[in-house]
């Protein structure tokens, strides 16, 4: 595994995107790993439809009726998967933009899917599992604590107490070796995590937390998808 | 003693009016605006226990820098509802596959 690994540099993601007062972060994870893995099967990077998965995925869980993705109000990545599975792919941004609010029917439109699941798959708590899946198979669909993100403003997150329950879908991009830890004097690898709160936010746009133990639950769920190949 | 020790610095007047300018740029910089009075000062409440909770975090997360951001008038809660979305408590479904295990070694 390389020391540093950054999709980022290989053209796998696109511009980070704005949530607005939505509790869709869950949307975000979803589109970012098919984006990823759509880039890596086709060659080409096409932001998809968050939207469609806001308005028309209200896959649910397998065991509990009515516990299902629900936009605004929530989701989990793993049943935007199947329902994208389902579905047979997701549409484009520009063709189905985003609105940040969960009140219009759904305007899915299957001639214009424009990237689609082949299939996805949970990852284990093991870093170096997660580290070589995110190489091999493109950005990965993550949850986190998001209770340090609120006043977050830069530089290696690494809280001596976090809470591990997870209440936000995120974005691994990438992981770097050196991220400095002054109070632990020593280097610190980190996660570098795409989030959906605008450019503004972080460090424009993106979160760095320090491997190893797993902080705020970040190697809890993570899981990968892999996109059909276009001839 | 107390005679030797003479405070230099205002008290709590000088920290609620560094507060308030925090405040008047926050709103500047995030274009952040209430439609009442109530509303204001409510918002200026939560800004300044957040601006205490930013200083907590700082010091339980020192490799990271912690302050004002676009969140900085919204209660956790709040922060919560709007902002995050995640189900956690939604189990796998049928077709989720257990990825397979790849070497890391070389």
């Amino acid at each position: 595994l390389p020391a540093d690994f950054d999709w980022r540099e290989h053209g796998a993601v696109t511009a980070v995107k704005n949530q607005g007062s939505c509790g869709s972060c869950w949307s975000f994870s979803t589109t970012g790993a098919l984006e990823g893995a759509n880039f890596l099967a086709t060659g080409k990077l096409v932001s998809l439809s968050e939207q469609q998965l806001v308005d028309c995925d209200h896959e649910c869980d397998p065991e509990e009726p009515g516990s299902c993705d629900s936009g605004c109000s929530g989701g989990l990545m793993n049943s935007a998967f199947e329902y994208t599975l389902k579905a047979g792919g997701l549409m484009r941004e520009e063709d189905y933009p985003y609105t940040g609010t969960d009140r219009a029917t759904c305007k899915f439109d299957k001639s214009k899917i424009a990237a689609s699941v082949s299939n996805f798959s949970v990852i284990s708590l093991d870093e170096d599992q997660i580290a070589a899946n995110l190489v091999k198979n493109g950005p990965l669909a993550v949850a986190i604590n998001a209770v340090f993100m609120q006043t977050y403003v830069g530089g290696v997150s690494c809280p001596y107490i976090c809470s591990k329950r997870l209440d936000h879908g995120v974005l691994l991009v990438g992981y770097g070796s050196s991220g400095y830890a002054p109070v632990r004097m020593k280097e610190k690898p980190y996660w570098i995590i795409k989030n959906s709160w605008g450019e503004n936010w972080g460090e424009s746009g993106f979160y760095k937390i320090c491997r190893g133990r797993n902080i705020c639950g970040v190697d809890s769920m993570v899981s990968t998808v892999a996109a059909v190949q276009t001839s | 003693s107390d005679s030797l020790i003479r405070q230099v610095v205002g008290g709590a007047d000088d920290l609620l009016g560094a507060e308030h300018r925090h405040f008047e740029l926050f709103k500047r910089r995030y274009g952040k605006s209430y439609g009442s009075q109530e509303e204001h000062e409510h918002r200026f409440k939560v800004f300044r226990r957040n601006l205490r909770r930013a200083q907590r975090h700082q010091k339980m997360d020192p490799s990271a820098t912690h302050g004002v951001t676009q969140f900085s008038d919204l209660t956790p809660s709040e922060f919560r509802k709007s902002f995050l979305g995640l189900r956690s408590r939604l189990r796998l479904p049928s077709d989720a596959n257990t990825a397979p295990i790849l070497p890391t070694e070389d």
